[in-house]
């Protein structure tokens, strides 16, 4: 990092996916495993560090 | 840095030296296994403090979309990247998007605000207090409710974590689907705080005007800016009106149409002194 400093300015990446069986786009990408959602991370280089979430979608907190 | 996960949409903000752009193909690998196809694509950023220290491939905008455009599908056909400026050369918006030919922009509406020049008093807050035995959740809560961020969105879920010596994150879950989050930097000389939150077109307008407020009024920036990315202009219109009560001057409004996207409306503020 530069001089001292850390760098705020943040990146955002937003995905839209569809499918064709009702079924599976019920849940989709919230059936994903944890562990799956930390090997993303990984090629990002950010770990979980708290998590919430409702009926309707899951929210993380990241390191960094 | 944050996470959303939906049944059919995610998104990630991550700040730092990250490279979040290599989320891409491993989310597309995970997704085709659960039988989801990408219809469409948005990456934003601002203008880096540090740009010489990001990696690859955010090194620069250019080698961004390059890595953008090998790494999404060919149905994502309709892609365009903008480099939206402003009156300050250091403050500008990048916007990369694509879509299939069937995806059509939402009701929705997003609000990206960047701070920097925080007030000091006001960033204090977001220091850990030395020898305190906190851990970062509990710490969280406290910074939450001292800085009057819980205060943003009284009816919020709020998950919060406080980083060790300083630094915040916050998601806020807001009416079912809806989110905001809070990310904070408060060190002094490159202090920095991000607010955002998203709406449907259909909402009170006033609504978004009085978190806007309230939020900014959490950090007092000398200088920030506001994008919105929606398909009315009835919530950008909002934005001025809301900040300049606060001392903020608008000092430059660009806009740019993306295919799926809508408008993406970028806007800078710096307080009237400056």
């Amino acid at each position: 990092m530069a001089v001292s400093g850390f760098e705020g300015f943040e990146k955002r990446l937003e995905l839209h996916f569809f499918g064709d069986d009702p079924a599976v786009t019920e849940m989709g990408l919230r059936q994903l495993d944890f562990e799956s959602l930390e090997q993303v991370l990984h090629a990002v280089q950010c770990t979980v560090v708290s998590a919430v979430g409702n009926s309707y979608f899951d929210a993380y907190v990241l390191s960094e | 840095s944050s996470l959303f996960v939906y049944p059919t949409k995610i998104i990630i903000k991550t700040c730092g030296t990250t490279q979040l752009l290599k989320s891409i193909r491993p989310l597309l690998h995970y997704a085709r296994h659960l039988g989801l196809t990408l219809c469409s694509c948005r990456y934003t950023r601002g203008s880096f403090i540090f740009p010489k220290a990001q990696p690859f491939p955010h090194t620069t905008f250019k080698e961004e979309v390059i890595c953008l455009e090998e790494s999404l599908p060919t149905n994502l056909c309709r892609r365009k990247a903008s480099v939206m400026p402003s009156k300050t050369p250091s403050h500008s918006w990048h916007v990369f998007t694509a879509s299939d030919d069937a995806h059509l922009p939402g009701v929705l509406y997003t609000l990206e605000v960047c701070m920097t020049e925080l007030d000091r008093v006001l960033a204090r807050k977001f220091f850990q207090r030395p020898g305190d035995e906190k851990t970062g959740d509990t710490a969280g809560k406290e910074m939450t409710q001292l800085t009057g961020i819980g205060d943003i969105n009284p009816g919020a879920l709020i998950c919060d974590f406080a980083f060790d010596p300083c630094g915040y994150s916050m998601n806020g879950i807001i009416d079912g689907d809806r989110y905001s989050t809070i990310h904070v930097t408060p060190e002094d000389g490159y202090s920095y705080a991000s607010f955002e939150c998203v709406g449907s077109i259909y909402d009170d307008h006033d609504d978004v005007v009085q978190i806007l407020k309230k939020a900014v009024q959490v950090f007092r920036p000398a200088t920030m800016s506001v994008s919105t990315t929606c398909t009315s202009h009835e919530v950008w219109t909002r934005v001025a009106g809301a900040l300049e009560p606060l001392g903020l001057k608008c000092r430059s409004c660009a806009m740019d149409e993306f295919p799926a996207a809508g408008s993406v409306v970028f806007q800078t503020f710096t307080t009237r002194r400056k």
